[in-house]
């Protein structure tokens, strides 16, 4: 966080902006169920933080090493919740667990996406030297509330989060009163068929939401595939994850002198020159080598001794780096330099060994170095923090991508935030821990940067709906970098970002804080998509609380009140309606722009849109008919509707089908 | 015996205020599927009773089922593990 609220055009300099018109959040209060929190970790100490807000009703709940002084005016609440994850997990046993048996964050997960929405401002940090400034949160001042429901399982190295407990964390997040509530979790892919609330987490969020709660969720990191994208449900925010414009480029200098820029976190012991070797059959042995990354072990013994390894790999999972490390370490290696597909984000080396990512390209110009010479060398140099252009934003790959396979009508992800190589605060028992810091990505990271950011305009319009805050960041996100530049989505193709890539695009706080109208939703419009999705009266009842009947005909979800438009199986005409409520000048008149998808015809009545003391909501009516005679893939547009102050922007996702229902290999 | 395993059985909306006679209502549910209050007490893992009404508890298949059927229950689901984004 060291770089995101500068690149986001949240820092504290500017004069006039939103950190500063809202006390910095406050008087708003973030809850994340997550892994804990560190207490002592320097962002959440009160310092200069008034007191706690009156609708506050938790606890400071005591347990293992956690006691009532670990809260204070900015780490307000703590509560923590196993018995779901016990009783799951008999053989549990928690006197010789390494993890804390109270809200104490053995992971340093918790306190890495608490510290990113709402850390208090730590100056001059950096992570061994790297990605140094002022560590902070979205919302420096707003007041943490935290619920683990997230447990360390030794015996299988892994993290477990029980969704009974996780509900147990949300009905008391909701009697508690926090104002935003932030998961950064996702369930194991695939998604529960069909329906949302058979979905734990958008079961508890449904009645959040209901209660003026704002859920912000963690859109899943199984991208760059289509249809990944987790927490689905229309009435939370969920969210991409997209790069900085920032980057850690670590010289590779080769005995000819060619300098080659890779990526790591490599902060020294610097090696100087050092035999550099690709592991391949050589003419004169029958002994069998291999250079790709993942089997460096097959090499017979010695091959990797006291030189540094080129190895190439096709594999995206995050931990190919540290597998590869792990085996040259094994053989006496010094090094290692691994090409693979651009993009990938994989988690680097930690323990000061030298492995740098490069691409194809880069990886095939060392190897023919290799092949030029009998005694190739090479000297990787340490890491370095480049800020600014030329790095580029994009959306990262592993960031989890739509159409929404439970409703592929609801877009989703909704918006994109930054999520690659975030700093923040840890628990010091985390083994890549610096000083109590981390790096770290994953669309846990860009949630949490969300939460922040709607924890500043809850300051601002305390009344709006949960729906109100998604709409304003949807319809006013950048649909380019900061600094005017396209966004690509890292894919193994790169690609233009798209809607099923970051939603409306990425996050542009200070323009949401005055958005010109929002496409507003309550538990009516939800239940208009319930039915839509075909729940029956009776689960509609008991899940709203009172007597409940769906129309018949059972309406369109084309005509669910979202800040977009995605027609994922258009034929005939499609007409559907929005409904808009101002909350800019009470006098308003907005023109309509349309951007119509590639063979798409885009009608939109009436075309200029009136508000003043009397009106304050009016609907439009859009026509959506194709021209194409095929069935094709997904094309985008935009609607845009502008005062020529505001310039309301909704995503326009179309995908022709001729032949409904059916799947082909074109 | 079938092997219990820790369910969530969703009831919507609460339909109370008070939270403690929410939490009573769940014993009384559980009880009647399970035969005692003791029983109950023992399989009860969570009672949700303050933004919505439901609660958690170790229950056979057979018992699920049996609850998934009432009246009153919107869906009764085996408890899953979520993972960290």
């Amino acid at each position: 966080t060291t770089r995101t609220w500068d690149y986001l055009g949240l820092s504290v300099a500017n004069p006039k902006n939103l950190l500063n018109d809202t006390n910095m959040g406050g008087q708003v209060i973030i809850g994340f169920i997550d892994s804990g929190v560190w207490p002592e970790s320097e962002s959440f100490n009160d310092n200069g933080v008034g007191p706690i807000p009156s609708h506050w009703k938790g606890k400071c709940v005591l347990g293992e090493k956690f006691i009532a002084t670990n809260c204070n005016r900015k780490l307000i609440g703590a509560k923590y919740f196993i018995n779901g994850f016990l009783a799951e997990n008999e053989g549990f046993n928690s006197t010789e667990s390494p993890d804390y048996i109270s809200a104490r964050d053995f992971l340093g997960h918790g306190t890495h996406v608490a510290s990113i929405a709402g850390g208090l401002f730590v100056p001059n940090v950096s992570y061994k030297g790297l990605a140094s400034g002022n560590l902070r949160g979205g919302a420096p001042r707003a007041r943490i509330a935290i619920y683990k429901a997230c447990w360390y399982l030794e015996r299988l190295g892994t993290v477990a989060c029980s969704s009974s407990d996780i509900l147990k964390a949300m009905d008391e997040a909701i009697h508690d009163g926090v104002d935003v509530l932030s998961l950064s979790l996702g369930a194991q892919v695939p998604l529960f068929p069909k329906t949302d609330l058979r979905d734990r987490i958008a079961t508890g969020a449904f009645h959040a939401v209901a209660k003026g709660i704002i859920v912000v969720c963690a859109g899943g990191n199984s991208g760059p595939a289509a249809q990944t994208v987790l927490n689905t449900a229309p009435w939370v925010i969920t969210v991409a994850a997209t790069t900085l414009d920032r980057s850690f480029p670590t010289p590779i200098t080769l005995g000819n002198n060619n300098m080659i820029l890779g990526q790591a976190l490599f902060t020294g012991p610097q090696l100087g020159f050092t035999s550099l070797v690709y592991p391949e059959n050589p003419v004169s042995s029958n002994e069998t080598f291999t250079g790709v990354c993942e089997r460096l072990n097959l090499n017979p013994n010695g091959t990797m001794a006291g030189k540094v390894v080129l190895c190439f790999t096709t594999t995206t999972l995050f931990t190919a780096v540290s597998r590869a490390a792990s085996y040259v370490k094994a053989d006496g290696g010094l090094g290692l330099i691994i090409a693979r597909n651009p993009g990938y984000n994989l988690t680097p080396c930690r323990d000061d060994f030298p492995c740098v990512a490069i691409d194809y390209e880069l990886g095939t110009d060392i190897l023919l170095y290799i092949r030029s010479t009998r005694s190739p060398v090479v000297n990787i140099q340490p890491s370095r923090t480049l800020v600014g252009q030329p790095v580029g934003t994009k959306v990262a790959t592993f960031s989890s991508r739509g159409p929404n396979s439970n409703s592929p009508a609801i877009l989703k992800p909704d918006i994109g935030a930054p999520g690659v190589s975030i700093l923040g605060s840890t628990s010091p028992d985390s083994k890549s821990s610096s000083k109590g810091f981390d790096i770290l990505a994953g669309t846990s990271m860009a949630a949490p940067v969300i939460s922040g950011v709607v924890a500043l305009l809850k300051a601002l319009h305390p009344n709006w709906s949960p729906a109100a805050f998604r709409s304003a960041i949807v319809t006013t996100a950048w649909r380019t970098d900061p600094f005017g530049e396209q966004i690509f989505a890292e894919g193994s193709s790169r690609k233009v970002a798209d809607p099923f890539d970051y939603g409306g695009g990425l996050v542009n706080a200070e323009k949401a804080a005055d958005p010109g109208f929002i496409y507003d939703m309550g538990t009516k419009d939800y239940i208009l998509y319930l039915c839509s999705a075909g729940y029956n009266d009776s689960s509609i009842s008991q899940l709203v609380g009172k007597v409940t009947v769906c129309s018949n005909p059972k309406p369109s979800v084309f005509d669910v009140n979202l800040p977009s438009i995605t027609i994922p199986n258009l034929k005939d005409e499609v007409t559907l309606t929005r409904t808009v409520t101002n909350v800019g000048p009470v006098d308003s008149v907005y023109k309509v722009v349309v951007e119509p998808p590639f063979g798409v015809r885009v009608v939109v009545t009436p075309e200029t849109l009136r508000f003043n003391s009397k009106t304050k909501s009016v609907s439009f009516k859009v026509r959506v008919s194709t021209t194409h005679k095929i069935n094709t893939g997904f094309f985008f547009g935009s609607l845009i509707w502008t005062d020529s102050l505001h310039n309301v922007t909704i995503p326009v996702s179309v995908r022709t089908q001729i032949l409904q229902n059916y799947y082909d290999e074109n | 015996d079938a092997k219990s395993k820790v369910h969530i059985v969703y009831l919507g909306e609460k339909q109370h205020d008070d939270p403690d006679f929410v939490t009573e209502s769940h014993h009384q549910i559980l009880s009647s599927v399970l035969g005692s209050k003791e029983d109950a007490h023992d399989s009860m893992v969570h009672s949700y009773r303050h933004g919505f009404s439901g609660f958690a508890a170790k229950l056979t298949e057979s018992q699920a089922k049996i609850l998934a059927d009432s009246r009153e229950v919107v869906h009764v689901i085996p408890d899953s593990f979520y993972e960290l984004a």
